[in-house]
């Protein structure tokens, strides 16, 4: 930012922006700090409870099933980011160049993994069905 | 049902009831949650038997699988910690087919209850009820089990006995004695001293059901002696239709998905 928006007068510059930084309070720095964990791209727990849908009387087992999700934001510096791509350094590089014509990396899942599911049907047969990349293990910015 | 049921993150590390929804949302949760498991509809068992051998086997081979740690998908613990290799006598080849399947259906035995006119013995009546399984699905393998348990009689010190499954075959319609026709699909001379399951291959005759549902009249299971005399399954320990629920007669099917299907509409 600072080598796109110098001014002819560099130095002056500088010092308003440090006079500027110097009068946010700590407290609102705590605040910022705070908020940036909470909007850090991670994974998030969801968990669908198929007993408390009432399906016991069908679906043997799972009870239900962590389907996780993961939310938060991929801002710089991405390093700090969990599982960040080579792409989405780019992207973000990208980003802060033109901020409205190309988006953020997004908070993805990295890793998916499967779930069974067993259950009986209308005849009284009973299916094991495999569902695969069904649980996001881990999220990342891409 | 008062709960809710999906559960989320706090943000504390906790996981925690969502926000109470609406009769409105909460069928919408449901129908969303249906298509994701690709089903229509709720199915709707009339009774369950989770303590049959039908559903004992596949919860034994879910609480067998494992993550595959390269591709995240559920395989058949190589390990064999789990009880399925042992009580069903799993091979490498079964194993091979579990991982691939994406489907496993487990049939339990109507036989017994079907087919009063037939001149067979109702407890050697094998049928299954194939109406509910998916036409996209690819077949990779349909076996039958039977369970040998220990014989009664010493008829095994004296000479061999032979199982054999027929799939019997008529006429649409037709289960007049004289219009059925056996076709045997397995045979097999008993191990004496051996207790387990047996499994026989009937692909051929589940395929043919599968594509005309009419010509499903099931499987006969007989049980000679060397001598070509018909013998009682019980004489020989073998468990049949009218056995312990446990160990009864049971076909399971193994299914792959034939091609990515498309995604679902929401």
């Amino acid at each position: 930012l600072s080598r796109f928006k110098r001014s002819p007068n560099g130095k002056r510059g500088k010092k308003k922006r440090n006079r500027s930084n110097s009068q946010t309070s700590s407290s609102s720095l705590k605040d910022y700090i705070q908020k940036q964990e909470f909007s850090v791209c991670q994974k998030r727990n969801l968990y669908v409870s198929f007993r408390d849908l009432g399906w016991q009387d069908w679906i043997i087992a799972p009870d239900g099933y962590a389907a996780f999700f993961c939310m938060g934001i991929c801002s710089f510096p991405i390093n700090s980011q969990m599982n960040a791509t080579n792409h989405a350094i780019v992207q973000t590089l990208t980003h802060l160049l033109e901020p409205f014509l190309y988006p953020k990396p997004s908070c993805a899942p990295t890793k998916l993994n499967s779930i069974s599911v067993l259950y009986f049907d209308d005849k009284q047969n009973v299916n094991l069905r495999k569902y695969s990349k069904m649980v996001a293990t881990s999220c990342g910015c891409h | 049902p008062e709960h809710s049921p999906i559960y989320v993150d706090n943000h504390k590390g906790q996981t925690v009831a969502g926000e109470e929804i609406s009769d409105v949302d909460r069928a919408e949760i449901q129908e969303d949650l249906l298509l994701l498991l690709g089903l229509h509809r709720r199915p709707r068992p009339a009774f369950q038997e989770v303590q049959s051998s039908a559903p004992q086997f596949l919860m034994d081979i879910y609480n067998s699988m494992v993550d595959d740690e390269d591709t995240g998908d559920l395989k058949l613990d190589p390990e064999g910690v789990g009880s399925a290799w042992k009580d069903f006598n799993i091979t490498t080849v079964d194993k091979q087919v579990i991982d691939e399947s994406d489907l496993i259906m487990s049939f339990i035995n109507h036989g017994s209850k079907l087919f009063k006119e037939l001149e067979l013995p109702r407890s050697q009546l094998l049928w299954f009820d194939l109406t509910e399984v998916p036409m996209d699905e690819n077949q990779l393998d349909t076996s039958l089990r039977v369970y040998q348990g220990y014989a009664e009689d010493a008829l095994f010190d004296y000479q061999s006995v032979t199982l054999r499954i027929f799939q019997l075959i008529g006429g649409e319609g037709e289960t007049r004695p004289d219009d059925i026709q056996l076709k045997e699909v397995g045979a097999r001379v008993l191990e004496p001293g051996y207790v387990g399951w047996l499994t026989f291959n009937v692909s051929s005759a589940a395929d043919l059901w599968r594509m005309f549902p009419h010509s499903n009249l099931g499987l006969f299971m007989e049980v000679t002696s060397e001598g070509g005399e018909q013998l009682v399954p019980g004489q020989v320990g073998l468990v049949d239709a009218y056995g312990e629920q446990a160990r009864q007669p049971f076909m399971t099917a193994f299914f792959k998905q034939q091609q990515l299907k498309r995604p679902l509409p929401r």
